[in-house]
């Protein structure tokens, strides 16, 4: 898991998956 | 002529087995990234989002259901302003407005909500352009199963964009497209609505929305072209909070536009595709305003256009 | 080629007219700041607190959250293996879609006073105790289509967990 710092109430994670062959971070961002 | 004609149509039939022969899949890069938003974010949160990591859409997850919630786009934005302007009282409902309150603003607006549609990303490209023409949406998220748990995975979303680059990178038959632009039939002619300068912001948003195009070009009193408002303005206007001045004008709304905006491209029915495609691997362009000579306003030809006479014509 | 960029579109060009024609609401109207400020990343969380207090905390929050863990072993206290119901309601059991997910949530050191929470999707369960079938025909190398937004939401509650309370 990666995480950037909590701005503004509202939290960003991410995570970096391999898609068949291919790599996709996938970034969320979530109220606090 | 006869050639010309004859090379175009091989061409146009080449780059169209050229999308059936591969998938949305093939599109993607090696690495990306997918910035995705829970949908109980606020959305004036969500539009800081999207303004920092320079994107004017973005998927959106419901973790409740652990389920993909369509997209978020300019649209939506377009909807909040317009909802603003009938219910001005209603300021702090906006501010505290949720993603997942964006569909009631439409049902109290009567707009339609926007079919997204998806599409599996090893389904071929050229099915996810039929489904992108069908769905009048300028982008279609790729959408497939985590294999244990059968949730959604959204993989990606392809733009029109993204496509037609892909084409010009990937397709040489490109170069062969010499028709000149009036020959086609793909401009949408002069009589598209325009305004001017003066026009209060609110009318052109007006016209975004119940045209449902994605730009009005600005002429002056001789009809000659000289700018553009695009739907993606309106985060600007919103991110400065400007929206709720009435008597703001379109050309004042425009002094909200980053210097990083690249202007408008323009073309005559002189032009040809190959040179069109061509500019579209090299910049970020959506649309080609057909002008002639002296500046006259023709029509305009927008990435659609391209990519319906790509899909069907010939 | 007549294709071309048109000069009053440029913002610099449009703003010196609409100051030209004495716009007063141009005046005031200032463009978009489009310097975007880079995302800063790092790994899991950053801790400067006592260590032990750090596992306390994150087991308080595992337990408001109503997750499991394994009891930990005495060599290694500072890896918890974890396992929590992620129930979306709307997925009908009856497909024996897994709803327990599987988290190790471990804590190193990165240098004296700086410590860091790591967070990693350890695979899928299912309530009646089957296990998930990540762990039997499918290894991680084949498994290609894995969503992780389940993992990001149960992190994101807990990390939301942590903060709450400290």
């Amino acid at each position: 898991l990666i995480t950037s710092s909590i701005k503004h109430n509202t939290l960003c994670v991410a995570s970096t998956v391999r898609y068949k062959s291919k790599y996709a971070t996938q970034i969320l961002y979530g109220p606090l | 002529e006869q050639n010309i004609q004859l090379e175009q149509k091989l061409a146009i039939q080449s780059i169209r087995n050229f999308l059936k022969s591969k998938t949305s899949y093939d599109v993607l890069p090696v690495s990306y990234r997918l910035i995705v938003l829970d949908t109980s974010l606020l959305v004036k949160k969500s539009l800081n989002i999207l303004l920092q990591n320079n994107i004017v859409s973005a998927p959106l997850w419901d973790a409740k259901t652990s389920k993909f919630a369509g997209l978020l786009t300019s649209t939506d934005f377009i909807n909040v302003i317009q909802y603003y302007f009938c219910n001005p009282d209603k300021f702090d409902l906006i501010d505290k407005l949720q993603l997942n309150g964006l569909k009631d603003i439409e049902k109290c607006l009567g707009v339609p909500s926007l079919d997204q549609g998806s599409i599996h990303p090893f389904k071929p490209l050229y099915d996810a352009c039929v489904k992108m023409i069908e769905s009048r949406s300028r982008r279609i998220p790729l959408i497939d199963q985590d294999e244990e748990t059968q949730r959604e995975i959204i993989v990606s979303v392809l733009t029109q964009y993204r496509i037609l680059k892909f084409v010009s990178l990937n397709c040489r038959e490109t170069r062969f497209l010499k028709r000149k632009i009036r020959e086609l039939n793909i401009v949408t002619d002069a009589s598209i609505d325009s305004c001017y300068m003066t026009t209060p912001v609110i009318d052109v948003i007006q016209m975004l929305s119940t045209r449902g195009v994605s730009s009005v070009p600005i002429i002056d009193e001789h009809g000659r072209l000289v700018n553009v408002y695009e739907a993606v303005d309106v985060l600007g206007l919103i991110k400065g909070g400007i929206y709720n001045d009435l008597s703001l004008s379109v050309g004042e709304a425009l002094m909200r536009r980053g210097d990083d905006f690249e202007g408008v491209y323009t073309c005559t029915v002189e032009d040809k595709l190959s040179t069109i495609m061509d500019t579209i691997r090299k910049a970020r362009v959506h649309r080609f305003f057909v002008v002639d000579g002296s500046g006259l306003l023709q029509g305009v030809i927008t990435l659609s256009d391209i990519l319906k006479y790509i899909l069907f014509e010939e | 080629s007549t294709i071309a960029i048109l000069p009053s579109s440029l913002p610099q060009i449009h703003r010196a007219n609409m100051m030209q024609q004495g716009s007063r609401a141009a005046m005031k109207i200032t463009p978009l700041n489009n310097k975007k400020s880079k995302t800063k990343w790092h790994f899991g969380i950053r801790s400067r607190s006592y260590p032990l207090d750090v596992m306390g905390e994150i087991y308080i929050a595992l337990k408001n959250l109503g997750a499991e863990w394994a009891k930990p072993s005495e060599e290694d206290l500072w890896t918890i293996k974890v396992r929590w119901r992620y129930d979306t309601g709307s997925l009908d059991q009856q497909r024996k879609i897994p709803d327990l997910m599987r988290m190790v949530i471990q804590l190193f050191q990165i240098e004296p006073n700086n410590y860091l929470v790591d967070f990693k999707f350890d695979g899928w369960e299912t309530s009646n105790g089957e296990e998930g079938s990540s762990n039997s025909s499918s290894t991680e190398e084949e498994m290609s289509t894995f969503s992780a937004y389940p993992f990001l939401h149960l992190t994101t509650r807990l990390i939301m967990e942590l903060a709450v309370n400290s």
